[in-house]
């Protein structure tokens, strides 16, 4: 099981449209994959048209220990794809955890427990992928993430101030490695949001492989319409635009993704 | 004085390229201003060429008390336009200040103390216009700037994640209303990053303009590379490219700002 966050405490750069597509785009390669909706906004079950009522069982839920993550999870309309939705309870839930026992671990636990429990019944991991869409910023829900997955993917918009967040991110990765996970590692970083006609566009991207050699996938996402009109349908690229560029950009990455995979 | 905060929690919609320049081009109409970084990214410091050094004075340290603001405040390239800078030292301020008497009037209360003093001392307002930067958040940094504005303006990107998260936001300006801010009143929303070709800009523009009758300014700020280009430069928009389309939309927007005035 590979378990991945993707992040970036910079707003707007691609992160949830990330999740989603490339969780789709596995999925659609016959990996199974669970998307995990961290941010506080829910822009990822939004996104995938999954409305949580307040109360109902949800990352919230999950975090707070009422309900086990098993009990979470929700069909999406794509085969080999689930997710843990979320809804607006979860931006209390920084200031309601600032002072509960393991709060940076919270999440890390709940799936330990569902992984454990699944491979005691079935002898199998509960599923190959674990995606996280993180909010923008490095609070304890992004820390919480991070210290449950092994994988970061950073996702980077080809502009001025996608460099400039990068060192406090590193800096904070070394920091969960050092305190809570040595196994966490960044393994990817994703341009998107990329506009080859742009000078500028191109000389972030340049700067930003110079500056993480061999962790930039070639693969990068361009701007592609079709990939903001697709959540007001509810529906992942694959459904909504399936010959689009933005379809095809996602299936690459997916392969360049599953090529990482260590051979069993 | 006018103390507007810039706001929305959907990431990357615009706040820190609204808030630049925006104050550059009340600054060039001849308004005194000052534009207030209150995101640790310290997007809008560096946008401004501000770079402060750790334990400097900065937004952090007049939020810690240990700096008047008078003493925080830096001039910038353009005439009329000073700064609030702050660099990542802010990052551990939501934490750091959980638990602090008054965390949530911190930054209002370091204002009115600068403001009396100068008026005690020349009689006048210490500035025409004071223009808060916030977070993709709704912590207590965002909050902080809430508290201290008597009006908002909310940047609203022109896609679909923008219509959601509002719902949350005018209820968090209900709450501040009601326990910390009567006089805190939503005056205006400002349609940021707008591309005119584009149906779902279109749509969604339409929707914003039904569902906040009256409040949405008639000028949106329309996507412009050279607004993008001009933060590497650590220039406003009026400075890097003043021809620009960039430029004579953020000018339009501040003659519609300068209208709202009540007339003395
Ligand atoms: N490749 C793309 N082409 C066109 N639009 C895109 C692309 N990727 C994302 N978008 C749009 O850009 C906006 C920002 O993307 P998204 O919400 O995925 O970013 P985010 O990093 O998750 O934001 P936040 O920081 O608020 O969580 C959204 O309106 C989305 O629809
Ligand atoms: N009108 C515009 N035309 C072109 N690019 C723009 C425009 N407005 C903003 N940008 C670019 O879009 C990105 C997001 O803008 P900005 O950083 O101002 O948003 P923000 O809401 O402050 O983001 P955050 O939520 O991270 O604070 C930046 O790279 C910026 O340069
Ligand atoms: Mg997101
Ligand atoms: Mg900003």
């Amino acid at each position: 099981m590979r378990t991945i966050a993707l992040i970036n405490q910079k707003g707007g750069v691609g992160k949830t449209t990330t999740t989603v597509n490339l969780g789709a785009a596995l999925a659609r390669a016959g990996r199974s994959v669970v998307v995990v909706d961290i941010d506080p906004q829910a822009n990822l079950s939004l996104h995938l048209g999954l409305d949580v009522p307040e109360n109902a069982p949800s990352t919230y839920s999950v975090l707070m220990g009422n309900t086990p993550l098993a009990d979470a999870l929700v069909e999406t309309t794509s085969e080999n794809l689930r997710a843990l939705p979320t809804n607006i309870d979860l931006s209390g839930a920084e200031l309601e955890l600032a002072g509960a026992f393991g709060r940076e671990t919270l999440l890390r636990d709940a799936i330990r427990t569902w992984r454990d429990e699944h491979k005691k019944k079935t002898g199998v991991e509960p599923v190959d992928y674990l995606l996280f869409d993180c909010p923008p910023s490095l609070g304890l829900l992004s820390i919480n993430g991070l210290a449950a997955a092994d994988e970061v993917f950073l996702c980077v918009q080809t502009q001025f101030f996608a460099l400039q967040g990068m060192s406090k991110l590193v800096e904070i990765i070394g920091l969960i490695q050092r305190r809570l996970h040595p196994g966490l590692k960044l393994t990817g970083i994703i341009p998107c949001l990329y506009d080859n006609r742009l000078k500028l566009s191109r000389e972030v991207l340049g700067e930003v492989r110079r500056y993480f050699p061999g962790l930039v996938f070639g693969q990068s996402i361009a701007t592609n319409v079709k990939l903001a009109e697709a959540p007001s349908f509810g529906k992942t690229i694959f459904e909504y635009a399936p010959g689009s560029p933005g379809a095809r950009d996602y299936a690459a990455l997916a392969a360049a993704v599953i090529e990482m995979e260590p051979t069993a």
